[in-house]
């Protein structure tokens, strides 16, 4: 039996792979149901489950699932070198 | 499929495995060569190994934060991550040195996660790939131990082809057959690539076994001697990178000085235009009178600052009344605007601050509506002017780092009513229940887009908004967008101490 997964992990998850912005790391729970909703439908999308909306049990498994670190959306734009000095941790520049 | 990022604009690529001491270095180069080879096998690509960080795709196993920005997660979820194709970072492909790993390529998930499948799809993004939703492809986002053998998945080729093109065309029935290169073959032109020890010497019955031993022992010292020269070339290369970012910062910090230095001279200029401008005026509203004379003629111990012209330590709200501070000065500025006597010293109002207060690095009224300061490596609490018991403390009680010298600014952001500090390039949260920093910090300022680093202050206003302040220049902070309402900062003075505008200035809208 999958362990239910709490609002704020589902949160971290989807802005970690891109489902929501960034941005939510700070203001996360002001977010719309409707916006949080979209992007848990954009997820089971994304992983071939049944798109419900909800955080169900397939929903739970996914995230449970190991897999690669780099986010899903194209328009995201993460892991690109363009965007390292804004996301190399705590601003420090690195060059080799 | 999706592609993401750039593409490499050539086609013969370089990779290099960067942690060569590791137990497995040598299964993961296999493996890493195996991984290549597939992608090699469907199109114009061509990779060979060095031993070099100049290498166009750099293999790292590291653990949790790795100065990337991404932190792993330690075993399970996250297992690896790379960059789209591009310079400095751009093509390396980094994985949880935490996990589990299989370097044997079996089918068996038992014995661990499959490091081949793993570094087939990182190599992937390593070459622009972006993920697909297609379950069965190769850059299907989430781990499946498929079995390879050489082939890629339809989605696979259709997108590393579109990138690079197709190995070979399709030939009439009499061409013969090409030649192929193998990869080890490449890898062995390199001059300083050594030479692939031998396992074991190779049987020659013209001699002895004593001499094939000694030749064993020469090749292990040889190796041994190798690894010694690769870690001292390693630790050589971190040295220069660390001299690199001293450097950049150096250059950071004199950007800085040089900008505060040509706003100062614009706004001396601008300044002495307004005064001859303006004498014809009787009076400049909210202007300090005595103040001007006060501080041509101060006693050079304590200069008060020009109200008109000069940047904030720290600015907050208190008691429903705007205060700014500078030095050891403060302004305060109510309904009817300035306070007359203005700007006057902070211990006249705070008497416990120290008394050889040079400044105050920021101020905020915390949710009991006590006063807080920090100052230096300390923070006072103050219930209204009384410093309240066991204040002041050092900064590190709040759980921040031992080594921070100074907080830059601190607020309380009006989009989630949380209390934030800044110092440098970092910022924390403050735990109101705890009264101690959150676990998810520090995080990098970059967040609050269009601030920038090392900030002077910040505050919320009675409007909710948040106000970033830099030199003599502030910004109105966007909450819904996380970003500067207006990427140039405006003048502070105009808006903050409702100084008058001179005949030659214009707003922004204008110029």
């Amino acid at each position: 039996k999958t362990k239910p997964v709490s609002q704020d992990d589902m949160y971290n998850y989807l802005m970690q792979f891109d489902y929501l912005p960034k941005s939510n790391l700070e203001s996360g729970n002001l977010l719309s149901d409707q916006k949080l909703t979209d992007a848990i439908r954009s997820l089971q999308s994304f992983g071939n489950i049944p798109v419900t909306g909800q955080i169900d049990s397939a929903t739970a498994r996914l995230l449970k699932q190991p897999r690669c670190g780099v986010g899903d959306q194209k328009s995201a734009n993460s892991f690109s070198p363009d965007n390292l000095y804004h996301d190399s941790g705590y601003g420090v520049r690195v060059r080799r | 499929y999706v592609l993401q990022g750039p593409k490499w604009s050539r086609t013969d690529l370089t990779w290099s495995l960067v942690n060569q001491t590791m137990p497995d270095a040598s299964k993961v180069r296999m493996m890493v060569s195996r991984a290549l080879s597939v992608w090699e096998n469907n199109s114009k690509l061509t990779f060979r190994e060095v031993y070099s960080d100049q290498a166009d795709i750099q293999i790292v196993f590291a653990r949790l934060q790795h100065g990337d920005g991404y932190k792993f997660d330690g075993p399970g979820q996250v297992l690896a991550h790379a960059f789209y194709p591009g310079e400095g970072r751009g093509g390396d492909a980094h994985f949880d040195a935490d996990e589990t790993w299989d370097f044997d390529g079996g089918a068996d998930d038992s014995r661990g996660t499959n490091f081949l499948n793993v570094a087939l799809h990182e190599l992937g993004h390593s070459l622009g790939l972006g993920h697909s939703s297609d379950t069965n492809a190769i850059m299907f986002p989430w781990y499946q131990n498929n079995e390879v053998n050489g082939q890629l998945p339809d989605d696979d080729r259709h997108g590393i082809q579109e990138l690079y093109g197709s190995k070979e065309k399709t030939w009439g029935p009499y061409r013969p057959r090409p030649t192929t290169t193998t990869t080890t073959t490449t890898m062995r032109s390199l001059n300083y690539y050594p030479e692939k020890p031998a396992n074991r010497p190779r049987y020659n019955p013209n001699k002895d076994w004593e001499r094939a031993r000694e030749r064993q022992e020469l090749e292990r010292r040889r190796q041994e001697q190798e690894r010694q020269e690769q870690e001292d070339r390693r630790r050589e290369r971190e040295r220069q990178r660390e001299r690199e970012r001293e450097q950049e910062r150096e250059q950071e910090r004199e950007r800085d000085r040089q900008e505060r230095e040509r706003v100062r001279l614009e706004m001396e200029r601008a300044n002495r235009e307004r005064i001859t401008t303006t004498t014809r005026r009787s009076t400049r509203p909210y202007q300090n009178g005595g103040h001007r004379q006060n501080h041509h003629h101060s006693k050079p111990r304590k200069p008060k600052p020009d109200t008109c012209m000069t940047y904030y330590d720290a600015i907050s709200m208190i008691r429903g009344e705007l205060f700014i501070f500078r030095g050891p000065f403060l302004w305060r500025i109510g309904a009817s605007g300035l306070y007359p006597g203005y700007p006057t010293e902070t211990r006249r109002h705070w008497s416990a601050l120290p008394e050889n207060l040079t400044k105050v690095d920021a101020v905020y009224e915390n949710k009991q509506r006590q006063i807080v300061f920090f100052i230096g490596r300390q923070y006072y609490v103050f219930n209204s002017v009384n410093l309240a018991p066991g204040f002041p403390k050092p900064l590190a009680s709040l759980g921040l780092p031992p080594t921070l010298t100074h907080i830059d600014a601190s607020f309380v952001w009006g989009h989630n009513n949380r209390t934030y500090l800044t110092s440098g390039t970092l910022y924390w949260r403050i735990d109101d229940y705890t009264g101690q920093v959150e676990l998810d910090y520090p995080r990098d300022m970059s967040i609050w887009s269009g601030v920038g680093y090392n900030i002077d202050a910040a505050f919320q206003y009675v409007d909710g908004k948040t106000y970033f302040f830099k030199n003599l220049g502030y910004w109105e902070f966007n909450d819904d967008r996380m970003k500067v309402a207006h990427a140039r900062t405006k003048l502070s003075s105009r808006k903050w101490m409702q100084c008058a505008r001179n005949a030659n200035e214009v707003d922004d809208e204008q110029r």
